[in-house]
This record gives C-alpha cells, structure tokens and sequence, in this order.
C-alpha cells in the first residue's frame, strides 16, 4: 500500500514537473521532423536541438527560417521562440536552410552532411531560375547532379529513358534550343560517364564548385530607393553589399567590400552605409519596410562576421573538424582502391 | 582572382558548342 501511495505521488510530482511544450516543424532540404518545444526556449536552443539531430557541427552558415506577410525573416538566437511573430498555430514550421554562403565552398565546407544541404539548396535555386547559370553550365552541372544521385555510368542499368522523370535542367534552358527529351538526355548522360569514380560527396562538391561560380549565387537581393527615388536592388553576399540595376541582378553598379566599411545603420526605413574612406560619400537608401531593415542588418552582421573569421586562423574546432574530414577522406580512398 | 569556371572552362566550352546548332533564333 505504502509502496502504492509513492509511485502514485511520484507520478503525480512527475507529472507537475512535465513543462509546457508546443509541436515544432522543422523542414530541412530532405527532410520533415517535429519537435516538442518548450515554451520558454530560445531560438537558439531549438536551432541547436535541430542541428544535434542531423550531426551537423558547421552551424554557423544555417538558420531557422519562415515567412511573415510575404517577407522572410529568421529565428532569432536570444529571442524566445514563441517571442518571434509567427503563426501560432501548431505546428508552429520554420525551414532549416543555409543563411550564409562561404567565399569558397572547398575550402571551407568541410561535413559531408553540410555539403550535402548546400547542394541540396543551390540545386533547388539553380533549377527555380532564382540563380541565373548558363545553359552550357547548366548542362555539367546536370552531370554532376547525375553522377551524385546514380553513382557510376553503368550503359547496362542506366537505359535509354533513365533520367526522363528526373528535373535536371531550368526551363529557360530548355527553352533555349530546340531538343527533345532525349537529346537532352543523351548530352547529359555523355558527360556523366566522364565523372566516373566521383563520390557522391566528390560530385556534390564539384557542382558546388560550378554552382559558386556564377553571379547570383550566394547573394540576397532587396529592393531599394535611393535618395533621388530611383529603384534599385541591394545585394548582400559574402563578399560585401552590392548595388544593381533592376534589369541587371548579375553585375552590379557599385560594391562596398566589408573591409572597406565603417558602419551600417538604420533608422526607421532610412538605411545608411559609411565607407571607411573618408572621400567615398555615404550611401543612403531606403528600403520597402521596416521588417526588411531588420532582415539586411542581420545578413550584415552575419555576413561582416564571417569575412572577419575567414581572414584569421581556423578556431581549434574547425581545425579539429578539417583534420577528421581529412582522415576521413583518406580511409575511403584507401577502401576504394582497395576494392 | 582566378578566372570563373576556372577549371571547367573546356568542359563548358565544348558543351557550348555541342548546344549551338540546336539554338532557338531568339536564343
């Protein structure tokens, strides 16, 4: 009876000690999980739940995103999650996705598993248009693609018709020419036999390294008003901030490189560059909303923040991180030639 | 700064020109 009443009472104190929680969805570039939140986390103590999950130590390039009012915004670290304007209804979803882009993709993605989303996203924007690449660009990176996904060209088990049901190429591309289907895939699948003994890891890393090449990747683009009213587009990489004009996304009128930088600030919708040389004027703009502000200060800072970390030496844990890669790298190598 | 496409630059090329004869005349 005794014994009865005590777990009946740890029960019930176990019971009281439950904290409050709420369902989270958290949609990665290839898959969907939920998590029980607890009301009072922060951001960044589900982003880091998010990324112990996956295995992914190189955090700093991701973020949880969603959409408010037609604007993306991202989840705040300090802030609690349940803090940011979300919708709140449960489950309450935000898009893991890489926020910030390395200046160079093999030298500075280093997991597989990071690597991997990288490609998944670039991909995705590639073939959305949102990333401008040239047909004949497209086309290797098609290959590439092929090679990732299907491994080794094998004529017996890739026939004929193998990549009909597969998105490999923008539509404006094939638009572009008059082909059929099979022409496209036959050019495709020429240059796939080429990437023989390629990884998956090893042809997603090639792809990124295409991918990075082109003028669009990487950058966020915004729409802003100068001083004398004119439109234009601000793009914010990790190289700088960059002006365009708005027919013109790929090469931009005017950059200000991070070193060359003083200061960024805004106030209300009125945003302001400082250049660290005193005889370049400061550059005043204003952008659609104050939501939107908020959006470009953070890529800033971000951004400004990784260009500064790139230029000094790697913290013990990347370099950790390099030297198991590297290991890593060696015993497949090994186990390839091997077999 | 290296040249974009560095090293796929005759990879792209011959893409290119394998694409050419069968280009839209808008493209």
């Amino acid at each position: 009876m005794a014994e009865a009443i005590t777990s009946r009472m740890s029960f019930t104190s176990l019971k009281r000690k439950q904290p409050k929680t709420f369902t989270v969805r958290i949609i990665t570039m290839d898959a969907e999980m939920e998590f029980n939140c607890e009301m009072k986390w922060k951001g960044k103590d589900l982003f880091d739940l998010v990324c112990r999950t996956l295995g992914l130590r190189e955090t700093w390039f991701f973020g949880l995103q969603y959409t408010i009012k037609d604007t993306i915004a991202w989840l705040r670290w300090i802030k609690k999650v349940l803090g940011h304007d979300v919708p709140k209804e449960e489950p309450v979803t935000f898009h893991f996705l890489a926020k910030f882009y390395p200046e160079n993709v093999e030298e500075e993605l280093v997991q597989d598993i990071t690597q991997h989303l990288f490609f998944l996203q670039v991909k995705k924007q590639i073939l959305e248009e949102k990333i401008y690449c040239p047909p004949e660009a497209s086309v290797l990176l098609a290959s590439y693609a092929v090679q990732a996904k299907y491994g080794d060209y094998d004529p017996s088990v890739h026939k004929r018709g193998f990549l009909a049901e597969e998105e490999l190429l923008p539509k404006r591309v094939i638009n572009l020419y008059q082909m059929t289907p099979e022409m496209w895939e036959e050019r495709i699948t020429a240059w796939y036999a080429e990437h023989r003994g390629r990884t998956r890891d090893e042809a997603e890393m090639e792809y990124l390294k295409i991918a990075q090449d082109t003028e669009m990747y990487g950058v966020n683009y915004f729409l802003i008003r100068n001083k004398k009213g004119t439109e234009l587009l601000l793009g914010v990489d990790a190289l700088g901030l960059h002006i365009y004009d708005l027919e013109n996304r790929l090469t931009p009128k005017t950059s200000f490189p991070w070193n060359e930088i003083r200061n960024i600030s805004y106030s209300d919708k009125e945003f302001t560059i400082k250049p660290l040389e005193k005889k370049i004027d400061v550059f005043k703009f204003n952008s659609s909303k104050l939501r939107v502000n908020k959006l470009i200060l953070q890529l800033c800072i971000g951004n400004h923040d990784l260009f500064m970390r790139r230029r000094k030496a790697d913290s013990l844990e990347v370099q950790q991180m390099k030297a198991q890669a590297r290991e890593e790298k060696a015993r497949k190598q090994m186990e390839r030639q091997r077999l | 700064q290296p040249a974009k496409f560095a090293p796929y630059q005759k990879a792209l090329r011959e893409i290119r020109y394998s694409l050419l004869p069968f280009a839209n005349e808008s493209g």
